[in-house]
């Protein structure tokens, strides 16, 4: 089973035309294996992106540099699911 | 283990696996034989069954409503909600004067679980899985973005040619065999008057298009028609949600679903983004699914009312 640990989702939001341009661009690189849960829509629109624990610093360091704020949405993925996955077999039970 | 034993007792406040899904619907038939059909409308990748509910109070090919959920693999509520759609029409009918007249002169189809392969690899393996399960030739990626691979603007900017991409829009258009099971049917079936295909998140309302930035003919009806909808939405619980065609309200999605079902002719074509009202994203509490299904309920009536009433 494929674990997310140390995986945060952030939310994103562009406050101009030149951020909204960088976070398209950031879409559509694969390398840093981000995972758009909310795609880049328009200005002031929130953008949520899972970014893995070996590209969420750097991620958090490109965004800080192009002066584009970020707050995490989910701050450890993995506990959210574990949570998700208690609560299942709970009911199973 | 608790099994349920019928509909009445099975749990429409958590999240299923695969195989409760299929008893569910199975029972739902046997309960309700002179309502409630299974039709098996292809086989997956993995050779799991396509299955669709049918609701039909008799007659011969009439018109119809098609609904489906669960099209992208991780958006759990949608999968939850067709159950409870399900469940709720088979209540309804025969109580509830709306929808009692429309079952008396139209059918409505639901696929609750559209991308099965993928439902059961979120449940298994990972659960942020979005995409099919056929493997692509040359790549060691997975899977094809089933909402990009209809044959509508197929190939056009607003979907992925990158195998790796959550949105690869596949190597043709209807190549997966999820999304041909659908067109086979639509096309041989010839008279489907709204098809609503649902997702989640982003608490929308949206039709055609979404490759190109043309208006559809009917856009006018189609954005009154989104608007009384999520009123009626809005009217349970107050979530609020925008409308309006795809690539105006979100980004220009190419290969479709909505866009291929309007170009066939199926003037209600409207594809739903449910809740997330907070920050869980794919990760919806349990309970909220029946808060969510309730209201969706409420705007799918809204449009399997008009659509009833309408008639073209």
């Amino acid at each position: 089973k494929e674990l997310f640990k140390g995986h945060q989702v952030l939310q994103i939001i562009p406050k101009n035309d030149a951020q909204l341009a960088f976070l398209k661009d950031l879409e559509d690189v694969l390398e840093f294996e981000l995972d758009f849960w909310k795609g880049v829509t328009a200005v002031s629109c929130p953008v949520h992106v899972r970014a893995p624990f070996q590209f969420l610093q750097l991620l958090k360091r490109i965004l800080k540099r192009k002066d584009i704020s970020y707050v995490p949405m989910i701050d450890d993925l993995q506990a959210v699911l574990d949570e998700e996955q208690k609560e299942i077999e709970l009911f199973a039970r | 283990s608790l099994k349920p034993k019928n509909t009445d007792s099975f749990n429409y406040s958590r999240y299923h696996k695969l195989s409760e899904i299929y008893s569910f619907q199975d029972m739902l038939v046997a309960e309700n034989p002179n309502l409630v059909s299974k039709i098996v409308i292809g086989q997956s990748y993995e050779a799991r069954p396509l299955s669709v509910l049918k609701f039909s109070t008799g007659g011969t090919n009439r018109r119809a409503i098609w609904i489906d959920t669960g099209i992208h693999a991780r958006e759990w509520i949608t999968q939850a909600s067709g159950i409870w759609f399900a469940k709720k029409i088979v209540k309804d009918y025969g109580s509830d004067p709306a929808l009692t007249d429309i079952l008396n002169n139209m059918d409505i189809f639901l696929e609750t679980v559209t991308n099965p392969d993928g439902y059961d690899y979120t449940q298994n393996s990972n659960r942020m899985w979005r995409k099919t399960r056929k493997p692509n030739p040359g790549s060691s990626c997975v899977g094809v973005d089933p909402n990009r691979n209809w044959d509508s603007g197929f190939g056009e900017p607003g979907a992925s040619s990158n195998p790796c991409s959550e949105t690869y829009r596949g190597p043709s258009a209807h190549s997966e065999s999820e999304v041909k099971a659908i067109v086979d049917f639509v096309v041989a079936h010839k008279n489907i008057k709204a098809f609503v295909t649902i997702h989640s998140y982003s608490q929308m309302l949206l039709y055609p298009f979404g490759y190109t930035s043309a208006p559809s003919k009917d856009e006018a009806e189609l954005h009154s028609l989104a608007q009384k909808a999520i009123t009626d939405l809005a009217s349970l619980y107050g979530t609020r949600y925008t409308y309006g065609s795809i690539i105006d309200t979100i980004y220009q999605a190419s290969g479709n679903t909505v866009d291929w079902t309007y170009e066939q002719g199926i003037k209600y074509s409207y594809t739903f983004e449910l809740r997330d009202t907070g920050f869980h994203g794919f990760l919806l509490p349990a309970k909220q699914i029946v808060p969510t299904a309730e209201e969706t309920w409420l705007a799918l009536m809204a449009i399997m009312s008009h659509t009833f009433k309408n008639p073209y």
